[in-house]
């Protein structure tokens, strides 16, 4: 059973591509067959696993504005157990591309229907906004995963995503809802963490992931060497928090 | 003479609100008349400043979407010594709004030529993309100023922002340029901090600021308050930085 897990947050530098990133390379040590799919234009989560942006023929936008073009075209193999769609220069402008398009926030999710190769995970890293590739994803979802640092204008950007995706439910008819609440960047020795941390467990403890990943410069470290955490410091604190995400998200979203 | 000061980075998380937020408090301090833009739907630098995202009658894409409308209607006083024009919702929309009128990316520039109230220094946050508003921005901007963590991901953002300009200005045949880059939550005990500042110094040494802004647990604690730091702690570390970047500014900005 496919499980879409979208990595989103409007607010910027939370986190998406260091969890998307690690997330990926967790699951399929894990032995889960994982997509990753980069639907930033900064292709961060694209050059954090050591590939180049997609300058070739066809692009994830060719193949969202044609119905002919199907997913397979794009996906790449990496270095490391899971497959890649990088981001390319045009994800710029899909806001004006795909907007004259009918129904043109649903083409992601068609387009992952028809896909014929089989996996058991496709992680979607977003860029730090609500536009058009976002709510692609959202709509594509089945599950969604906010990361977000214990911090005030982060805590300020949920109440945002949270109308974000009820505006969308009233206008689809459809049920996305935020699964999991991931926070990142955490360190237990400065008190807004601690205190934004409490505010967490008060008003979103259902959401809240019970992993917590450190302040931890392994994890910016590794991107400058084009490989995940895990294959650059495996014992380090936010690797192994990574891999723990993967253990609750395997028992947590795999049963339901 | 007006100076209209656009800080910009695609980039999420890198402090762009902060600086825009703490430099417009301490360019106002430092005397000088400050109007303070919130380009960006998140509108952090509003509810930084203790404002609320402007739900009234008329907003800041109302005014760029009418010609009989000007800047002046949504100009708003604070508490501190500098104007805002708050953001509003329908920021997230302006790309669709704004794509359908002649040349859309340079209205910014027009509304604040027409403006009849009189400042020393219009200061613009923006939003973490490249998408018409930071645009519209970048082309009414009579300098530039990004801000970036010194961490991996940020140094490449740093490359696709130079690779953007240059492509605005070859569009438009405007001459657009990074005037300043900025050292943010810069820690001195982190080799990664410490390489990618060493890295900034050989390639960037004419735009980098002598400013480097530390990185202080009160800038984040702040906006939790509606406080700009300079009102909240005025003797922090990070408080401190800021009004110096002020003084570095109008040294070097106010005589050329
Ligand atoms: N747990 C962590 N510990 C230390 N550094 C981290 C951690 N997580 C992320 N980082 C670093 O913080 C910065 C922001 O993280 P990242 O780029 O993953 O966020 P993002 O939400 O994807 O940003 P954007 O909004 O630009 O897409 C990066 O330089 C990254 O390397
Ligand atoms: N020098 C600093 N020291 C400590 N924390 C900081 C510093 N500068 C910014 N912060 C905090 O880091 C986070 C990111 O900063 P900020 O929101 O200003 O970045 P931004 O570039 O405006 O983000 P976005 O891309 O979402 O607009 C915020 O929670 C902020 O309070
Ligand atoms: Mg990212
Ligand atoms: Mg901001």
């Amino acid at each position: 059973m496919l499980i879409t897990l979208v990595v989103a947050n409007q607010k910027g530098g939370v986190g998406k591509t260091t969890t998307a990133l690690n997330l990926a390379a967790s699951l399929s040590a894990a032995s889960r067959k994982v997509l990753l799919i980069d639907l930033d234009s900064q292709g961060n989560s694209t050059t954090g696993t050591g590939e180049e942006k997609n300058e070739g023929l066809h692009s994830l936008i060719d193949v969202m504005l044609n119905e002919s073009f199907s997913l397979e075209e794009v996906i790449e193999e990496t270095k490391y157990k899971f497959d890649l769609i990088p981001a390319s220069p045009d994800l710029i402008s899909a806001e004006i591309e795909l907007s004259s398009l009918p129904s043109p926030t649903s083409i992601l999710k068609k387009k992952l229907t028809d896909m014929q190769k089989s996996y058991d995970y496709v992680v979607i890293d977003c860029p730090p906004s609500l536009g058009m590739m976002s709510v692609n994803a959202l709509r594509a979802a089945s599950k969604v995963l906010i990361p977000l640092q214990c911090e005030y204008y982060s805590l300020e950007g949920l109440a945002s995503m949270n109308k974000t995706i009820k505006e969308i439910n009233e206008k689809t008819g459809e049920n996305i809802e935020i699964n999991g609440i991931l926070r990142t960047m955490y360190d237990s020795r400065i008190r807004l963490s601690r205190e934004v941390s409490k505010e967490l467990e008060e008003h979103f403890s259902e959401q809240l992931c019970d992993t917590v990943i450190p302040r931890n410069v392994k994890l910016a470290e590794a991107p400058s060497f084009g490989m995940p955490a895990l294959y650059y410091e495996p014992e380090a604190k936010g690797t192994l928090a990574y891999l723990a995400l993967a253990g609750e998200i395997i028992n947590k979203f795999e049963s339901s």
